[in-house]
Order: C-alpha cells, then sequence, then structure tokens
C-alpha cells in the first residue's frame, strides 16, 4: 500500500482536483484506492455527493474516538473508489487538540490499520499548516505539491517548503517530494516563465510532466466525477493519466 | 474609520488580490489606508516585498506581547497605504492561544487604537476558520466574501456562509455582508450560469457589479503594485474602482 499526501498551503491551487482525479485513474486500473479528506470544507466530500455538516462516518472521530477507521469509510459511485469523508467540526481541531503531545500520529495509525483493503490512499490536505497537515505528512510515503504556474504561487511555494522542511525535522523523517505544476497555459509569457522558474529553483523535485488549464476537469466536478470517467482523451485527462503512470512507477521501485 | 475583513475558506479566489486593490484604490483616492495579513502564507505581505519569515513588525505580536499595534505598522511604496504584516508564526496560534478565552478580541482592540489614524482598514484572510477568522468578524465593519464564478465554489459558500452564522451568533453581532462575484468569465457558460445561480440564491447579498478574469491582476502582482499603479484602465482595474465605489458609498451611510 502507498500513501500520497496532496498539499500547499497557498488556496485554490489543485489540490481537490489531483486528489479526485489520482483516484479516479487509480480506481479505473484496478487498484483499491481510497481517498481521505482533511479539509473542514470539505471541498472532496462535497465532489463525492455528501454533506460535511451532517455526514456521521468522517475523519474527526479518528480523533476523537474508538470508531475502528474501517467503520468510517463510504462508498463512492465509483468502482474500487471509496471516501474518508471530512465534516466540519475539523475547524475545532487544532484548537481542542493541537497543544496535546501525540495527536500527530492519529493518521498514521489509522490508516496503517487499513494496509491489506487499499493499494493507495490519496490525502486531501487543507490550505493551511496545522495538526492535520503534521498528520498527513506523519502518515504518507510521499507528498505530492501542485503549484500553480504564475509568479505568486511560486514565492508561496518557497515559503512552503521551508516550512514542510521544519515539520519534517520534527518528526524526524525525510519525506518524498513531488511538485506538479498546475494550470498550465502555454499561450501566457507569464505561464511558461513560472514553469521555467520552477524548473529551475526545484529541478529533480518537479514532475516533468504539466496539468494543463482545462474546463473538462470543471465541467466533471460539476458532473461529480473523476475526469478518467467523464472526458478521458481531454488534455487535463492525459496529463493526470501521465502522472498516475509516473506515481505508480516510482512508488512500485521501493 | 471602517474596517473591512475580506474573507473564505475556500482557497483562491481572490481574497489577496481584492484586498490590496480595495487598499489600492482607497489610498490613491486619498484615503488613509492600512492592509493587515492574517494569513500565516504571507500572500499579502510577500506582494508589498516583505518576508514573512523574517519580519519583526507583525500582526502576531499583537497576540504575544506588550507591543502597541502603531509600532508594528510599516509602509509600502504606495502613498497613504500602509500594513500591518503577517508572520509565519501565525501557524501555531490556533494550538497556543485557541482554547484560551477572550483571544477573540485582540485584533478588533489592536485596530480601535488606530480610530484616528486611518480612513479605512482592509484585512485578508487566511483560507480556513480558525481564531484568526474570529478576530476578523469581531473587528470588522463589513465582510467582503469574493467568490470565484463557477460551481464547486459556490457549494463552497453554502457551507462558509452557514459557518459564519455560528461565528457571528457566538460573537452575538451582526456583520454586513458583500458577496463578490471573481474571476468572472461571460465566455463561458458555466461562468455565466454560476453568477446567475449566486445571484438567484444570495439576491441583495450579491454586489451587482463582478470582477473579470484578468491577466493584468496577476502582472500587477508580478510588479508588487496595486492596479490602480500599474493598468488603471484595464478591465480588472475599472472592476476594482467599481467595487470601491459600492463600499465607500454603503460605508458612508452608516
Ligand atoms: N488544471 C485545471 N484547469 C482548469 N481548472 C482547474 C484545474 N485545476 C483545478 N481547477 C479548478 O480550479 C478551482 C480550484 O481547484 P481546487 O479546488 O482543486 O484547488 P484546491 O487547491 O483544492 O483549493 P483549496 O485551497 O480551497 O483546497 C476549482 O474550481 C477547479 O475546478
Ligand atoms: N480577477 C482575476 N483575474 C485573473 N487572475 C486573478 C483574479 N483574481 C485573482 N487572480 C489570480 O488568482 C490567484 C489567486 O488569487 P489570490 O491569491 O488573490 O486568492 P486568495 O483567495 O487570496 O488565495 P488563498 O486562499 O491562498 O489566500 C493569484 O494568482 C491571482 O493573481
Ligand atoms: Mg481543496
Ligand atoms: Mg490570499
Amino acid at each position: 500500500m502507498a500513501i500520497i499526501a496532496v498539499s500547499n498551503q497557498k488556496g485554490g491551487v489543485g489540490k481537490t482536483t489531483t486528489t479526485v482525479n489520482l483516484a479516479g485513474f487509480l480506481a479505473k486500473q484496478g487498484r483499491r484506492t481510497l481517498a481521505v479528506d482533511l479539509d473542514a470544507h470539505g471541498s472532496l466530500t462535497a465532489y463525492f455527493g455528501y454533506d460535511v455538516e451532517t455526514i456521521e462516518k468522517n475523519v474527526y472521530r479518528l480523533f476523537t474516538g474508538a470508531t475502528q477507521t474501517k467503520d468510517l469509510i463510504s462508498s463512492t459511485q465509483i468502482p474500487l473508489l471509496d471516501i474518508l469523508a471530512s465534516s466540519s467540526a475539523l475547524v475545532t481541531l487544532d484548537k481542542h487538540l493541537g497543544a496535546q503531545p501525540g495527536k500527530g500520529l492519529v493518521l498514521r495509525d489509522a490508516l496503517t490499520a487499513l494496509k491489506q483493503r487499499y493499494d493507495y490512499i490519496i490525502v486531501d490536505c487543507p490550505p493551511v499548516l496545522g495538526i492535520l497537515m503534521v498528520n498527513a505528512l506523519a502518515a504518507c510515503d510521499r507528498l505530492v505539491v501542485p503549484v500553480q504556474t504564475e509568479v505568486m504561487a511560486l514565492r508561496g511555494l518557497d515559503r512552503m517548503m521551508h516550512t514542510l522542511q521544519m515539520v519534517k525535522q520534527s518528526l524526524r523523517r525525510e519525506v518524498n517530494t513531488l511538485i506538479v505544476p498546475t494550470m498550465y497555459d502555454r499561450r501566457t509569457r507569464a505561464g511558461v516563465e513560472a514553469l521555467q522558474q520552477l524548473r529551475s529553483r526545484y529541478g529533480a523535485l518537479v514532475w516533468d510532466g504539466v496539468i494543463p488549464e482545462d474546463t473538462y476537469l470543471r465541467e466533471a466536478s460539476k458532473n461529480h466525477l473523476p475526469v478518467a470517467y467523464m472526458a478521458e482523451k481531454s488534455k487535463g485527462a492525459l496529463a493526470y493519466a501521465l502522472l498516475v503512470e509516473h506515481i505508480r512507477n516510482i512508488e512500485a521501485i521501493q
């Protein structure tokens, strides 16, 4: 089993879109896949038609109770793809649990218990570096960082990578990181320049493909479907299929 | 003096862009203006060329020390526009202070002390509903909620407004809310439909203008300038000028 966390402190860069579409292709390729929503705002949970205000089976209960992880999982309309939904109650987590020791390993222990049930687990993170981010970094085998290909987002990436380094040191573990350029528009000079800067600054940490700007990715979210199940030949879908292939290759080696 | 908070739990919808450009036009129109950065990721602080890892004068110190607010303010290259910068230390605020009573009024008290110095204060919020959001709601006279004109973002708005209602009730105060449609592209059916849905669902809460998708707004951020000072005749600039006019009108009445 491989656990992939998808995170960036910058908002609106394609974290949820990347989580849904990695999970969608993995399931379509016959892999047993679980998508986990750590964002109190619940974009991933809403994507699959659930309501974060009311859903009883949710990830918050991992932190507060005696429920087994397997009893908190919901199905989706996609075969081989399940979801561990979010809850709006997650907003209070930092306040209530942040200062208690040992709360950083709750997710790791919960997902380890699912080792026999899933081939891949993809974790969607909120745009904030709090206790949930610590949990995601402690639990994952690999961190995928979507970065919008424009200058402001690159400035933010430097800050994010700096903070990540500190969190990794406090967890005393190294985490493989893959930076994924998103929303790329090769017709704009700003986009082309931003991608060049990203590659020259972060080198081999950056995936050698790009996720292009593609309205089919928005259409798919409107239809509550991963793009693999709605517009498989679109440029957005083809790019995510290549990213999945890359991740399956690098995960297979380890 | 009027205090405007700019917030939405959804990431990447134009909160920082709206803060910068409201503040930019107000300053250009001769109003003494302060922009406040409550986001630990520090997009607003970086926009004006400061570094959130190192800047000593920052908003975190309001919560931890005896420094007077006026001594934490920095200038920008724009006349009549100052900034109260962020700090990466803000990520720990919820953990350290979230459970202590009375920490929700720190910002309100700090900004009230500036009543004689500024005509407008614009507060940029992070994409999360924690102790900083409570502070922003307690301090502001009006809440501006930028909403991307696309379906996923509308779903998120319903959840956000629901949570806001709960926070307002716990603060026992009503806060005027203005929803601002952003990144609008009238050439796409999805954009036009989303705007229609937004207006039919939220009626008079929605500003009757729109902020269009405009690459000059990204260019301006690359040049560390509000769009009023870089591309004043662009459609993005004209839209923000209209929004400022609307806000000055509704604030003047009260
Ligand atoms: N490659 C793309 N092309 C076009 N639209 C995209 C692309 N990727 C994401 N989007 C759209 O951009 C918006 C933001 O994407 P998404 O919600 O996945 O970002 P996020 O990083 O998860 O945001 P948040 O910080 O709120 O969690 C959504 O409306 C999504 O449909
Ligand atoms: N109307 C617009 N037209 C074109 N680009 C825009 C527009 N508004 C914002 N942008 C761009 O979209 C990106 C996201 O905007 P911004 O950073 O202001 O959003 P935010 O809500 O503050 O994000 P976060 O949730 O990370 O705080 C930035 O690159 C910005 O330049
Ligand atoms: Mg998301
Ligand atoms: Mg912002």
